[in-house]
């Protein structure tokens, strides 16, 4: 893309392709080059300069200040895990159920999501392969009834982290926005600071309907970070870029599979070098 | 929206009658922000934009004495000739039992859609058969089993010991030994650039010849959904694309992209977790949604 010497207006508008191409928006990205425009106008900068200045931008909007993930800073750890359909909210917590108890952590999960068909049996499997407690009720039980019971086993059992699973959802439908805000009051009322982490699952592959979605779920909840899924795929992601911009929001993991192993932490080099090749 | 801006960009233009190049290329402008905004694909907006640029610099907006309300109806006129401005419907003759095999990126609603396409078929007196072919997703086979139980369709005792292949061809079998006359295929999902699994479902193609090969695409995909429905069209020869999620926000420019680029047809589009979300898929107020 910058092999060949065009004009600046031409390596500004391969850049423009590139940061659309990779989800980052429109005004997200006219905001970027905006600013790397200002800069050619002080100094000279060929197209290798360019792709550098603009990685350094990206790079530095997505190091947001937020507390750090801090499993051991409260005792149960409590994890609320949100977010649209299908992102990979069950599998995520697979993962990282998976990653706790390699670190030695006693993990309980909890089967929120009683409304979708076998998600109570999807999420067994995943705590019988990550060896954690399993709570859950019948289908079609209130979701803020699970959390009550997983909170007060996790307390007696001497549990170190709760996942709690909740049923997918449009950030558009203001009831299952609602019955969300319970659970958490239900939560912050059975153990004082609970939940200590907000996680927000976003799929890879979404476009700029990802901002609104967390626009929605941090103003309902306060999420406190995002896990990034499916990033093994082709698609790259670039919604976070505006996310972190607007609304401070960390990228805590992500997702490059569909095995127990296949989450990681964020690390924004890797993501940069996936946009700009 | 789109409209509004389109009328601030024309509303100059009352004043000196005709349209200049300069309120064209504003005009143009707007368009291609309205749709990239949209989560089109920013290949298909340049050549979309330019297909209306053309249409745009001819008489029939530059003599126009309402070239404002000229170049709105060229874009609407050339959004939704991109769509497929006819009702494309599932066809099964030919074959008996007929059968659609759904396939798409994980998370993309085959599951759910495959218990709403039993129920839209039924109510069109067709006897489906649900068939579980996805033996990885934990529970996946309890899911459409779930699903087949709260719809009364019969679903196919389907085991994860067994291969997918295995299973449709055992299904179709059974179709027919019960008198089902149609099957409906809930395949794993896959990543379009997983050789394995892609050539899993060419195999399940080969083996059971479907009626319909539909792709399940979530209304949300942003730029990657050109990426996904090219090679899966490529590798598999799609019949038809179903949207799922509509009932959310997503202003849902995904349906331009993969349109554009299969030139397959959007048959139905999912609305709601429910077994009764599902609708034909109409062009025109697909059009309107994305030019917001
Ligand atoms: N390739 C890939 N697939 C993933 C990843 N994370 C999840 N998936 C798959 O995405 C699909 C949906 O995952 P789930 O965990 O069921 O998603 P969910 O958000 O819990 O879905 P709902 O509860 O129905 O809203 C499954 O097929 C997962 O295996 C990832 O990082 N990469
Ligand atoms: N709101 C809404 N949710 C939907 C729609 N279609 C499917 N879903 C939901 O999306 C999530 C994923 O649906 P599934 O049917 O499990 O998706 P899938 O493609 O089979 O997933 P994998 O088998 O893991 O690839 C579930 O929570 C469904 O209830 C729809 O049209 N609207
Ligand atoms: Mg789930
Ligand atoms: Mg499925």
């Amino acid at each position: 893309v910058f092999s060949r010497s065009g004009s600046r207006g031409d390596w500004l508008e391969d850049l423009e392709e590139v940061l659309v191409t990779a989800d980052l928006g429109v005004k997200t990205s006219y905001d970027l080059l905006g600013e790397i425009k200002k800069e050619l106008d002080t100094k000279p900068l060929g197209p290798l300069e360019l792709k550098n200045a603009l990685r350094q931008k990206i790079g530095s909007m997505l190091a947001v200040q937020a507390p750090a993930f801090a499993p051991a800073s409260a005792k149960p750890f409590v994890i609320m895990v949100v977010g649209v359909n299908g992102v990979g909210k069950t599998t995520s917590i697979g993962k990282l159920a998976a990653r706790l108890r390699g670190n030695g952590c006693k993990v309980m999960l909890a089967a929120a999501d009683t409304f979708r068909a076998a998600a109570i049996e999807q999420l067994q499997i995943w705590a019988d392969r990550a060896g954690s407690d399993f709570v859950k009720h019948k289908p079609d039980s209130d979701p803020s009834a699970v959390v009550y019971d997983a909170l007060q086993a996790a307390k007696a059992r001497n549990t170190d982290v709760v996942i709690v699973d909740t049923a997918g959802r449009l950030h558009t439908k203001a009831n299952l926005m609602e019955e969300l805000k319970k659970v958490k009051r239900i939560m912050s009322r059975e153990l004082e600071g609970a939940p200590h982490e907000v996680l927000l699952v976003l799929d890879a592959t979404t476009g700029q309907n990802a901002i609104t979605q967390a626009r929605t779920f941090h103003e309902a909840l306060g999420v406190t970070g995002i896990i990034l899924t499916k990033l093994d795929g082709t698609a790259k992601g670039g919604v976070i870029v505006g996310i972190a911009n607007e609304l401070q929001l960390p990228v805590r993991f992500i997702g490059i599979g569909e095995a127990p192993e296949d989450l990681r932490e964020f690390d924004v080099t890797l993501f940069l070098e996936a946009i700009f090749g | 929206n789109l409209t509004d801006k389109l009328s601030l960009v024309f509303k100059k233009v009352r004043g000196h009658g005709k349209l200049n190049e300069k309120n064209l290329q504003e005009a143009l402008r707007d368009v291609r922000m309205a749709l990239l905004e949209a989560d089109v694909n920013y290949k298909v907006v340049k050549e979309f934009t330019g297909a209306v640029k053309a249409r745009a610099t001819g008489s029939e907006v530059m003599e126009s004495l309402t070239p404002g309300q000229q170049f709105v109806k060229i874009v609407h006129e050339e959004l939704i000739q991109t769509m497929g401005s006819k009702q494309a419907e599932l066809d099964l003759k030919g074959q008996n039992p007929a059968s659609l095999v759904l396939i798409g990126l994980q998370g993309s609603g085959k599951t759910t859609t495959a218990a709403k396409l039993a129920v839209w078929l039924r109510n069109t007196k067709r006897n489906p058969y649900l068939v579980p072919a996805d033996v990885y997703r934990p529970a996946a086979i309890e899911q459409l089993t779930r699903l087949g139980e709260q719809i009364q369709v019969p679903v196919h005792p389907s085991r994860v010991d067994q291969d997918p292949v295995d299973i449709c061809r055992e299904a179709r079998e059974e179709a027919r030994a019960q008198g089902r006359d149609t099957l409906i295929i809930d395949t794993a999902g896959r990543l379009h650039i997983d050789e394995e699994l892609m050539d899993e479902l060419r195999r399940i193609r080969e083996a059971i010849q479907p009626s319909e090969i539909l792709m399940i695409a979530d209304a949300m995909t942003g730029q990657d959904a050109v990426n996904v429905a090219s090679r899966f069209n490529e590798l598999l020869d799609i019949d038809g694309v179903i949207l799922t999620k509509l009932d959310g926000d997503a202003r849902g420019g995904a349906a331009l992209s993969i349109r554009a680029v299969t030139g397959k047809p959007i048959k139905f589009v999912g609305v709601g977790e429910k077994t009764n979300a599902l609708e034909p898929f109409h062009p025109d107020r697909m059009a309107n949604r994305i030019l917001g």
